[in-house]
């Protein structure tokens, strides 16, 4: 077991913006200098309490790290992939010592359910789906969903794991005649599920009777857009898109992330907000993820930029740290920090206020 | 662009697109 010391370190003031609200609170140095490829956190329990872990991944290497005093952290299990590439880390959130795995070369091949050890024991791994797997996405209590297949045998299909990480079981959604390429819950309802199309539709599931409720066409203008968050109010559907395609617009900069409003009955949707990069930055969206009303994204520079979603502009700008950019960012799901990931393998972890 | 551009809403969407949906 190696121990990795916290490093405390002073926050690159050139460039940032509002450098304030990001600090480093913590650091996991990746000791085998493999590329690393995701983040991401998970709950693990033993002997009745649970711990906030982090689960980190390399092309061959998922590794489980916990927590230790003062914001170390200690390696505890390695699951090894020598056959298939690992693509991403699949978090499960509401389900403890269980994370899955997404493996490939370009397109994911298999999911994969990671179980972390109990006491005494070797972490245990299960392989759940395999084919031609299109996206996938861990849902609330404890949900996995996933479509798979070409347009014609296009499969959707929700497995529910017990809290424990233990049995599962499959319910098939009806597939929208057009490849799903991503998926977003609804927050605050449990039972709806969106996905985007290939051909930048925005479907509405019912998770309890697999009902396709809906196919929306959206705007055209941004191509193969991700939802990264979806929320009802009103009676209106508001969805935050990232468009790793939008070209720079010379009046309002270059557009990262998109807040649209859809009415879900008449299907009529529009464009409320674009998150544009500050003037002076360059980069179209790489990477990214959104919790609550904070947005983050890895740009083509490098850079990480942050966006308040109700006020609508870039409160935050991470340059690279000693001159290697930034790869991929994750808000974690067991507390409010942000794990950064970079290509080298290490990983920052900052609190953002 | 306003709200009326969307059409009627209903804070009931996702009941009565449940029901309006085939099985």
């Amino acid at each position: 077991h190696s121990i990795e010391q916290t490093e405390m370190m002073e926050l690159p003031a050139s460039g940032s913006l509002n450098p304030g609200k990001l600090h480093l609170v913590s650091k996991l140095k990746n000791p085998s200098g493999s590329c690393s490829v995701d983040v991401g956190a998970v709950w693990w329990e033993r002997a009745g309490s649970k711990e906030p872990c982090i689960i980190t991944a390399c092309e061959d290497v998922v590794s489980l790290w916990k927590p230790l005093d003062t914001w170390q952290w200690e390696k505890v299990y390695t699951w090894h992939f020598t056959e298939v590439p690992v693509l991403q880390i699949v978090p499960v959130p509401d389900v403890h010592n269980l994370v899955c795995v997404a493996l490939g070369s370009l397109e994911i091949r298999e999911i994969r359910a990671l179980m972390c050890p109990c006491d005494g024991e070797h972490g245990k791994q299960a392989l759940l789906k395999s084919g031609d797997i299109k996206a996938v996405l861990g849902l609330t209590k404890g949900r996995l969903v996933s479509s798979s297949g070409t347009v014609c045998d296009q499969q959707v299909g929700v497995m529910s794991f017990a809290e424990d990480g233990g049995s599962k079981e499959e319910q098939l959604l009806m597939p929208p005649e057009e490849t799903v390429l991503t998926f977003a819950e609804v927050q605050g309802m449990q039972e709806a599920l969106l996905g985007t199309t290939i051909v930048n539709s925005i479907v509405i599931w019912n998770l309890k009777t697999g009902q396709l409720l809906k196919k929306m066409h959206i705007d055209d203008s941004y191509q193969a857009s991700t939802c990264h968050r979806a929320y009802s109010e009103m009676g209106l559907l508001f969805v935050v898109l990232s468009h790793p395609h939008a070209k720079m617009n010379e009046s309002f900069g270059s557009p990262v992330f998109q807040l649209m409003v859809i009415n879900p009955k008449t299907t009529f949707n529009m464009g409320v907000l674009l998150y544009c990069l500050p003037p002076g930055q360059a980069g179209r969206f790489l990477e990214g993820d959104v919790k609550d009303h904070v947005a983050a994204a890895v740009l083509t520079s490098g850079t990480i930029a942050f966006w308040d979603l109700l006020l609508g502009h870039c409160t935050a700008l991470l340059p690279p740290v000693s001159d290697q950019n930034w790869s991929f960012v994750k808000w974690s799901g067991t507390d409010s920090h942000l794990l950064a990931g970079r290509k080298d393998g290490d990983i920052f972890i900052y609190r953002y206020s | 662009c306003s709200k009326a551009d969307l059409g009627p809403v209903s804070l009931t969407w996702f009941e009565e697109l449940s029901s309006e949906a085939p099985p």
